[in-house]
């Protein structure tokens, strides 16, 4: 696993050609809200029980 | 002939209709724990047929009927049937047959369908029907003269035979994760590795994901123990083994988008980003899984 799928995978997920050129004024203002931030905990720990098969 | 690398689980017919049969095995307690099973065979010997029959048939050459074997299985209190095989078998013919009398059903990937599922308590191969072919000239009736040879036959010999072929994976698996105090070399046996990436240090990553900052990927690295060259020889089908992830497990991520000049966060989820279980498995072949007492 290396940059590049994690790049091609993030892409493919948000249905983007290329990654956003944010600068760092764009993050100074960003606030992650409560509800993205348990969105983002409930599928880490779903990650971690849930398996997939390999091919 | 119940070695490591070879079962034999002798079957019954449960039904026999004109041109269906329901063919069961026992397969409780055959496969031995923490096992995989590579190729199932199942042999079905063909009662011969007696000249006279095949005189009336009034055709030249000898006529050929089409054998399907079908798998049926019960899913969440329904049926569900695979196609295992289907062929055209001469009927009277003396060179329809190998030279035990038989015909290897299912080639060893589609056999493999049923490879490292724990066998369940009702979970009988099943020989499915025999049928015209269509191919053959339309007025035969061929199908109704073949008629395979069933348990109890005649000096009990020509019943319906599964041949299951195992490998014990205490020799042939992965060791599940490696030794960080040994360096990894070409004599590695299998193993997962943990291997973490920096997102934090890639520049596309700048600036866009917000979480995590890294995470713990791990890899599946050293080799795999192949199987003893007779068995190489007498499998074709399936190629060398490798150490590959069988199990994987998404990661989510937080990145930040750019909507009407306003940067909100956005959560994704990456499938198949982090390695949770390595296993040996063929190259083509669906990777096993451990199979229950």
């Amino acid at each position: 696993l290396g940059g590049e799928q994690i790049l091609g995978s993030l892409l493919q997920q948000l249905q983007l050609h290329q990654p956003p050129v944010l600068d760092q004024a764009d993050l100074e203002q960003l606030v992650v809200p409560a509800h993205v931030r348990a969105q983002y905990v409930a599928l880490l720990q779903h990650s971690h029980g849930a398996r997939s098969r390999g091919r | 002939r119940f070695s490591q690398h070879f079962r034999e689980v002798a079957g019954r017919f449960l039904v026999s209709e004109a041109n269906t049969h329901l063919l069961a095995f026992g397969m409780e307690q055959r496969l031995p724990p923490n096992s995989e099973l590579v190729q199932a065979v199942l042999r079905l010997f063909q009662e011969p047929v007696p000249e006279a029959a095949l005189r009336r048939l009034r055709r030249p050459g000898a006529p050929r009927v089409r054998v399907t074997v079908e798998w049926l299985r019960e899913r969440e209190g329904s049926n569900r049937t695979s196609l295992i095989d289907s062929r055209c078998v001469s009927v009277g013919g003396r060179s329809r047959c190998t030279r035990e009398g038989s015909e290897e059903l299912g080639e060893g990937r589609r056999a493999g369908q049923g490879r490292g599922r724990s066998p369940g308590r009702s979970r009988p191969l099943t020989p499915g029907s025999v049928s015209r072919d269509p191919l053959a000239p339309p007025p035969s009736s061929a199908h109704r003269l073949v008629r395979f040879a069933s348990q109890g036959a005649r000096s009990g010999q020509g019943e319906p035979q599964l041949e299951l072929r195992t490998l014990d994976l205490k020799d042939y698996g992965a060791q599940g994760d490696c030794d960080p105090e040994v360096p990894v070399t070409e004599a590695t046996r299998c193993c997962r590795q943990e291997m973490y990436i920096d997102l934090q240090g890639m520049k596309w990553a700048e600036n866009w994901v917000l979480e995590p900052p890294g995470f713990l990927a791990y890899e599946c690295v050293g080799s795999c123990q192949q199987p003893p060259e007779p068995l190489s020889i007498k499998w074709p089908y399936v190629g060398p083994r490798q150490c590959v992830a069988s199990e994987t497990a998404s990661l989510p991520v937080i990145v930040g988008i750019k909507e009407g000049g306003r940067t909100r966060p956005q959560v994704v989820s990456l499938p198949n980003m982090r390695v949770q279980k390595c296993s040996c498995a063929s190259d083509g072949a669906p990777v096993p899984r451990r199979l229950e007492p």
